[in-house]
């Protein structure tokens, strides 16, 4: 069971389209896949499950009051694809939790716990907000590994070095076994010398941690979500199915599961 | 002295490139503008400010140290336009105050001090990061009005009923004058029916609320910060220039200052 938190407190970069079409690409091939919504917006939730009616339990109800993984697990309309569904009173938890000893691993320990019990994901995906609150590093103390997506703009350089800085300390406090596994290039547009040069410098810094797939900008993908339809389901023609798919594919490679 | 929250929980819709340029599209025309960044990734402050040297002062002072408005002012390259710098220690602001009497009026009494001690803008905007936490609620507390960028995408609908319904709290226990003035769609792409929809379902629920001034999708908007400048002196004759003036001008006519 390996826990991976998609995140970036970058805002708008492509979490929430890469955690469903990743998490879908991984659960097509047969790997049973957990997306947990970590973000108050619930775009995940909606995405996956427009039907919302309130009452059901959510992430909320397993970060506050410590129901079993078990009891908050749905499934999706993707074999294999299961989802902790998110709502609007997870906004609040930052501030609930603030004094509570050990509020860092809540997530972490609701993983172990479920693991004790029985529950067997190949892989977690944990989709976060665009911040660096007390939810993001519930998710980075929980994970294995951070995969950041990234939009090749100006902002996404300093944005990147912000997180690195986080990540490290979240490292040496918290999680000793979490590294960057990877970042992915989303909403590539190509057509400027700046996303060329973003990509380049990320390239020098980071190395191989950069994905060599990089997700293309596509309506499709944009469109995906009011179809609550993963990608492959909507467009399995399009730029964005073709991309996800090789996405899903060099993942497979980087964690020599292909 | 009009002050504005830009504001939305969706990350990654133009809330910053809205702040700087409609700012810079008041101030080219003569009027007094404050830019306030209250993100703790300094996006507004880094496309204005490149070189940044630790130990100035920032949004942190003014609202932790009480530091004066005039102590944190700080003038940008182009006339008529000033600057509050944030910096990443303000990431930290939410659980510092959390315990604090009054926490969420903290920016409303600094703003009241300064003009109490002179200070004469037209408009104050504040660039929000993507959240609905103690910042945005510190923001739409002082503000007299909010002005909405969203991307005319799926996740747009959903996340302006949840701000509304925040706004809504604040109007009723904290600010009554405080209104939603405005909504721009930023990144138009306008090839999608999705597109489409999305602006015909916001014409629908808000009405004349919605701008007509829709601001396309230009690279030249994405490579401003990049060049530290705004979008009128990056590319004056761009898509970008042209959109970003528009709104200025229907700015204007909204608040009956043309
Ligand atoms: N490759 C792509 N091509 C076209 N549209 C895309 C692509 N990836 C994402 N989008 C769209 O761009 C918007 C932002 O993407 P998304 O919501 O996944 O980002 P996010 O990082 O999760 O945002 P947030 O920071 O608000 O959580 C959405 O409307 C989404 O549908
Ligand atoms: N009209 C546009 N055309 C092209 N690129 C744009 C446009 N508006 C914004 N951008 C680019 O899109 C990205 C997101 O915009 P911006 O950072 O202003 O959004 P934001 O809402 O402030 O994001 P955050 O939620 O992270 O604060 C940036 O890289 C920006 O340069
Ligand atoms: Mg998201
Ligand atoms: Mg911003």
């Amino acid at each position: 069971m390996t826990t991976i938190a998609v995140i970036n407190q970058k805002g708008g970069v492509g979490k929430t389209t890469t955690a469903v079409n990743l998490g879908a690409g991984l659960a097509r091939i047969g790997k049973k896949v957990l997306l947990i919504d970590f973000d108050p917006q619930a775009n995940l939730t909606s995405h996956l499950e427009p039907e919302t009616g309130d009452g059901r339990l959510s992430t909320y109800d397993l970060l506050r009051s410590r129901k079993a993984l078990s009891d908050v697990v749905r499934p999706t309309s993707e074999a294999n694809l299961f989802l902790v569904p998110s709502s609007a009173d997870l906004a609040g938890v930052e501030l609930e939790l603030a004094a509570e000893i050990g509020r860092e691993t809540i997530l972490r320990d609701q993983l172990a716990r479920a693991w004790v019990a029985g529950a067997r994901f190949d892989y977690v995906l944990v989709d976060c907000p665009p911040s660096l609150g007390l939810l993001a590093i519930n998710a980075l103390v929980a994970a294995d590994e951070a995969l950041v997506p990234i939009q090749a703009e100006f902002f996404a350089l300093q944005g990147i070095s912000r997180f690195v800085e986080v990540q490290g300390l979240v490292q040496s406090r918290l999680n000793g076994a979490l590294r960057l596994a990877g970042i992915v290039i989303c909403l590539w547009r190509g057509q400027a010398n700046l996303s060329r040069e973003v990509r380049e410098e990320v390239q020098n810094v980071f190395g191989d941690v950069l994905y060599e797939t990089v997700i293309r900008q596509n309506v499709k993908l944009a469109e995906a979500p009011s179809a609550a339809r993963t990608i492959f389901a909507h467009a399995p023609d399009s730029n964005g199915a073709a991309d996800y798919a090789a996405l899903t594919q060099e993942f497979l490679r980087r964690h020599d599961d292909a």
